[in-house]
């Protein structure tokens, strides 16, 4: 039996639209801590983490570990169905094919169940270390949907290079090169406008910003961004989900041939 | 313009 109401459903929402294109089916696990999903692109090169802490449920219930295959477009479907301020409660019962999400309006006058299929889905699942990075950049989130907007206009590439400067996204393409510089900005009036740069290597690595691009589809998750770089390790992009946890994507480097 | 990785040579399998 698996019971999770979350009151701001439109979470859920956000999720589903900041990961569906990069992921067309996952196994989303239940257990103790949480309701999290792990999940590589089809040609392996990003990695989608997404944790929901239970804590932050209304209520939680999950009598034991779960795995359950979902295609991501068909929950993003029934989702959809849910409005921005409904109350979303998913829920399962052990050994059934299906799950429900209902959805519940904030004044409890419109309840709505939709049954979704489940799948059989046989995915890797990788053990990702905690590891020590090199640099180390948040800055504002719409901020660097921006700019991997506007680069990819350029070239197919970023490169971003921390130093004691800042840090720097540049591309070259056909038409030309671009090169764009941010120095840490702490005196804003808002935390959420600052751009904050630890590094303790200087670092330059190489991405398809087909990718990045598609990582920004969870600024709505965010106000803010963290980017972790490391010159031997993927690059993770980590959206905090306030209260709940996290959806963090994990980019394999290009490099020279 | 330069060779893609993939995941899968960073991490291992659980």
């Amino acid at each position: 039996m698996l019971e999770l109401r979350l009151v701001q459903g439109s979470l859920l929402k956000k999720v589903l639209e900041a990961i569906k294109d990069l992921v067309t089916d996952a196994n989303f696990d239940c257990s103790a801590t949480g309701f999290s999903l792990q999940a590589m692109d089809s040609s392996h090169v990003a990695l989608v983490a997404l944790l929901l802490r239970s804590e932050g449920f209304e209520h939680y219930r999950c009598d034991r570990n779960i795995s359950m295959g979902m295609n991501l477009n068909n929950m993003s479907k029934m989702l959809k169905c849910a409005g921005n301020d409904d109350i979303i409660t998913i829920k399962g019962d052990d050994g059934s094919d299906t799950i429900t999400f209902m959805f519940e309006s904030p004044t409890q006058d419109k309840i709505a169940d939709f049954e979704m299929k489940l799948m059989d889905i046989d995915s890797e699942h990788l053990g990702i270390p905690e590891a020590e990075y090199h640099a180390i950049v948040r800055m504002p989130s719409a901020e660097f949907s921006r700019i991997c907007k506007d680069l990819s206009s350029i070239g197919d590439t970023v490169v971003i290079s921390v130093t004691k400067e800042g840090v720097k996204f540049s591309t070259r393409g056909d038409i030309g090169a671009a090169n764009i510089v941010l120095r840490q900005n702490t005196t804003v009036d808002k935390p959420e406008e600052a751009t904050i740069i630890e590094m303790n290597e200087p670092v330059s690595l190489t991405f398809a910003l087909r990718y990045m691009n598609s990582f920004t589809k969870a600024t709505p998750l965010s106000s803010m961004v963290t980017i972790s770089l490391s010159s031997e390790l993927p690059v993770v992009v980590e959206y905090k989900i306030a209260e709940m946890g996290y959806v963090r994507f994990y980019l394999a480097p290009k490099i020279e041939e | 313009k330069g060779v893609q990785l993939i995941i899968t040579e960073f991490y291992r399998s659980t």
